[in-house]
């Protein structure tokens, strides 16, 4: 059941407009029910390489070029998405490369091709229709070379050449165990073809791209969202739901993924964690991953070389949201470690203050995060409640940390990035400061909306069967 | 949570990650404003995309068709003063309040809760098989002195932070339930004077567990919502 979408490689929220106005906008087909109806109509279609889908008005643009295509240029649009042929567009070849429909124009020798229409300085018989794609000097494969796309050489010496396109098998390979891989293979080990991550059939699936942006669960390509073994894909047949792909390792099994590694914190998500921490925050005692019992589970230490899945240590092979484990209890299959600190991600301290700070003067301009301070004077990107006129007591200068409000947390300025309102400097207390102690006897305090339930528990309780 | 039974929190929320998982708790302190804990975030700008709040429900896997369930998904979150272990997520769009939704209310600056003062914790995590896990559990608890408390956890227990006396029997929060609150009874009213962050053991017996003191920042809650 595979998706006639199947064929395309998608941008979302892109636009290809051609420069030359003479070529003019192409008709729009409105009411048309949804891509896939698109692509069903474009497929068959000799002249028609992509198409736009508008996603509000459901319409579709056929368009006879391609990024690749003279004059055209990619524009980001709020409106449409771009679907381009996989065959035009992509930069490896399956298979042998029949259908490689690219704009590689030069052969391994670095020689430049001959157009297909010349029968200068090699004569030949093969003569370019609209159907065998033999465009300009472009590499083809019109007689099916299992070495892949070829084409005639402009040097009377070598009358032709491979043009040496990868298979795109080849063109990438995974580390570890293909958590990154971003490659273009789209049929698994068995052959079957992979289900576009955007459709729900034939598989329905949780793995939605829109809710993992940073999988890149791109069209119907391998991808590892979910901490597998390696890369795999649902498929497009129906009676077998998921498969590996067959893809080629990237050197030795046992360097970690670009994150460093720490012993006694976790940072992020604890990727990078090889402490020995080896109980749950329940302080149940973890399950070795070498073993099977009490839980079956598929995380074989060899199978994961680089998560380092020794003994029965918290670790974080998957992806999760911090390091976890096996439990030994068999009631509890996983649980976190959360007892295991998070590594500060803080700046160090560049200088300190006393008490809350608010007569520090120094020249830190910086967030306790990196971030560069905003001045004070400026409007942008945030606009400050606080400036060197509203509150001149503050000495509110250039883009220095003060704190103008008597923050007890210490000074901190507006920030540069507009994500960010404010935040705490990269500043500490000093050493010889001794904050007052708030362990005071408390005193009164009155509220008046909040806090409130409805029925009191107590109450309620004694309605619980 | 270890040790306590089926009740109500309306200002208890959980967190919910992409995949629909609960991970941790938090507490509804502005209609478009959860107080969480740290822990549960892997960093101060990890994408939110798919990340949930869910209120109104006791239920742990409601029904799509809960009436009181509501699903907001979580815009921004903002990380607490260094050494918080706080951070305040911001919503999509305000939640609805109603007798199954209600906000729960922040104390004064520096407040102090004075020992023996009644509280309680809620959560979805970690029941140990001493309660009901399908549900929200909510557990008793009574607030200690610092000073009492730094005697078995020996000068540890920072002001930031705030103690509950140790129990005999196994009764506090576990995981699951990080970010959730510590509410107390205070003049009428239910107030979130601290929040549940992981200790070395969950409901360790004869062992004071320890939160964080909310009233220390709550300065830095108003100026975030402010702001």
């Amino acid at each position: 059941q595979r998706s006639p979408l199947n064929d395309f490689q998608t941008l979302r929220g892109t636009e290809l407009q051609h420069l030359l106005h003479a070529e003019g906008p192409r008709p729009w087909q409105e009411d048309v029910a949804d891509a896939e109806e698109c692509a069903r109509r474009c497929g068959p279609l000799l002249d028609c390489r992509a198409f736009h889908y508008n996603v509000s008005s459901h319409g579709c643009q056929l368009l006879p070029w391609t990024q690749d295509s003279p004059h055209t240029q990619l524009q980001r649009s709020g409106r449409c998405d771009l679907f381009q042929k996989k065959d035009y567009v992509q930069t490896c070849i399956m298979d042998n490369g029949v259908k490689y429909r690219g704009t590689v124009a030069i052969t391994t020798g670095g020689l430049p091709c001959q157009h297909w229409s010349h029968r200068f300085p090699n004569d030949h018989r093969y003569m370019p229709t609209l159907r065998n794609g033999l465009e300009e000097n472009f590499c083809r494969n019109p007689d099916g070379d299992p070495r892949g796309p070829w084409c005639y050489t402009t040097d009377p010496a070598v009358r032709f050449q491979s043009c040496g396109i990868k298979s795109c098998r080849e063109a990438a390979c995974i580390w570890c165990n293909g958590e990154d891989y971003r490659g273009a293979v789209d049929h698994t080990e068995s052959g079957r073809e992979c289900q576009r991550w955007d459709l729900q059939r034939p598989h329905p699936h949780p793995f939605e791209p829109g809710k993992f942006l940073d999988k890149d669960l791109d069209d119907n390509y391998c991808r590892n969202p979910d901490g597998s073994e390696r890369p795999w894909c649902y498929t497009t047949d129906p009676q077998v739901e998921r498969e590996f792909c067959d893809l080629p390792r990237c050197g030795s099994e046992t360097q970690p993924r670009h994150e460093a590694t720490t012993l006694n914190c976790f940072r992020g998500k604890g990727e990078g964690y090889r402490g020995t921490a080896n109980t749950t925050a329940a302080g149940v005692p973890c399950q070795r991953w070498d073993a099977q019992s009490p839980h079956q589970h598929r995380f074989a230490p060899e199978k994961y070389a680089c998560k380092d899945l020794r003994e029965n240590f918290c670790r974080n092979p998957d992806g999760s949201e911090a390091p976890w484990c096996f439990t030994s209890r068999p009631g509890m299959r996983v649980a976190f470690c959360y007892q295991i600190r998070r590594c500060t991600d803080d700046m160090r301290p560049e200088d300190c203050y006393h008490g809350a700070g608010e007569r520090y003067r120094g020249s830190i301009s910086r967030t306790r995060k990196g971030i560069l301070c905003q001045r004070w004077s400026a409007e942008t990107p945030h606009k400050p409640q606080f400036t060197p006129s509203s509150a001149p007591h503050a000495h509110l200068e250039e883009n220095f940390c003060r704190n103008p409000d008597g923050d007890s947390h210490g000074p901190w300025c507006y920030t540069t990035d507009p994500g960010t309102p404010f935040d705490y400097c990269a500043l500490q207390p000093c050493d010889d400061d001794q904050p007052p102690s708030i362990l005071e006897p408390p005193d009164q305090v009155l509220f008046e909306k909040c806090g409130k339930r409805v029925p009191p528990l107590d109450q309620h309780r004694s309605k619980l069967r | 949570v270890v040790g306590g039974q089926p009740g109500i929190s309306p200002w208890t929320v959980s967190l919910r990650n992409r995949q629909g998982q609960h991970f941790c708790g938090g507490s509804l302190v502005k209609e478009q404003w959860v107080l969480t804990a740290r822990q549960c975030f892997s960093s101060c700008h990890v994408p939110l995309t798919g990340y949930e709040v869910w209120l109104g429900t006791m239920f742990q896997n409601p029904q799509p068709g809960d009436p009181g369930l509501q699903r907001v998904p979580v815009a921004k979150l903002v990380c607490g003063p260094s050494g918080s272990q706080l951070v305040l997520l911001k919503l999509e769009r305000p939640a609805t309040l109603n007798q199954h939704v209600a906000l729960i209310c922040l104390p004064p600056e520096r407040y102090v809760v004075p020992p023996e003062t009644k509280c309680e914790i809620a959560g979805w995590g970690e029941t140990k098989d001493t309660g009901n896990n399908a549900v929200l559990n909510v557990a008793s608890l009574t607030v200690i002195s610092n000073q009492e408390c730094n005697i078995k956890h020996r000068g540890r227990v920072r002001e930031s932070e705030m103690c509950t006396k140790a129990l005999l029997v196994p009764v506090g929060a576990c995981e699951g339930d990080y970010g959730g609150p510590l509410a107390c009874f205070t003049h009428d009213c239910w107030v979130l004077e601290g929040i549940i962050i992981p200790n070395r053991v969950c409901a360790r017996p004869r062992w004071p567990a320890i939160f964080m003191r909310v009233s220390v920042f709550v300065d830095w809650i108003h100026k975030v919502i402010r702001l």
